[in-house]
């Protein structure tokens, strides 16, 4: 564990909780991509079925049970508790275009052609691409509430942080994993122009809207 | 390290 990886991490509990909180407390889910969020828990499920196979620390075990909950509470509220508020006309993007070719580039590019291997592999791929219905969302809006921008830019910021990690991983334990550093950079790279937009209008204070 | 490493990252 270094300073990156646990800040990643922390900033990555820090959006779940943002969003989870703005929907509970709004009792609404306006905005936000229930597309995402579905993909979210499809990711985490796939990733963290090594819980019941390999114990690495309490900690470890505690952020993925933390991780799974979460996503699949997320959908819950969004699909059955406040169903009324998702936005589901401007939420179009097709799961099935980001689910199918990070399956199947999972079954070409993995590190052994193994069940457990091949599905890590295939959350890893797919989690860098699983923003895009959000990101798609707020783009057909044209904007996005201050809370869904904190919400999007700590996420955002999560594998941003976990880049820096692989890096000091690299030179400190010469520990090196391409499927993910990949991955985290095409992730990473998708919230840019978010990132810019975060940063030049949320954080001075006014909304983040899209130039028409 | 390398293949068929047990993931320890989150």
């Amino acid at each position: 564990m270094n300073i990156f990886r646990l800040l990643g991490d922390l900033s990555h509990l820090l959006a779940i909780i943002v969003l989870l909180l703005k929907i509970w407390k709004t009792r609404s889910c306006a905005g936000i991509s229930g597309k995402s969020q579905i993909l979210f828990a499809i990711v985490y499920t796939s990733r963290y079925l090594d819980l019941v196979t390999t114990y690495i620390s309490a900690y470890n075990t505690f952020m993925k049970l933390i991780f799974v909950v979460a996503a699949y509470a997320t959908v819950y509220l969004m699909y059955i508790k406040f169903k009324a508020t998702y936005d589901h006309n401007h939420d179009t993007f097709r799961m099935e275009f980001l689910v199918i070719p990070s399956l199947i580039l999972a079954l070409l590019i993995n590190h052994e052609l193994t069940v457990l291997e091949v599905l890590w592999t295939f959350s890893i791929y797919l989690e860098s691409v699983a923003i895009l219905p959000q990101l798609f969302l707020v783009s057909k809006t044209g904007e996005a509430e201050s809370i869904t921008s904190h919400y999007l830019f700590a996420l955002g910021s999560y594998r941003g942080l976990y880049l820096l990690n692989w890096v000091y991983r690299y030179y400190a334990e010469d520990h090196y994993d391409l499927i993910a550093i990949v991955a985290g950079l095409v992730q990473t790279v998708l919230y840019c122009d978010f990132f810019y937009l975060y940063i030049t209008k949320v954080l001075k204070g006014k909304k983040l809207q899209l130039p028409a | 390290d390398g293949i068929g490493d047990s993931h320890d990252e989150l």
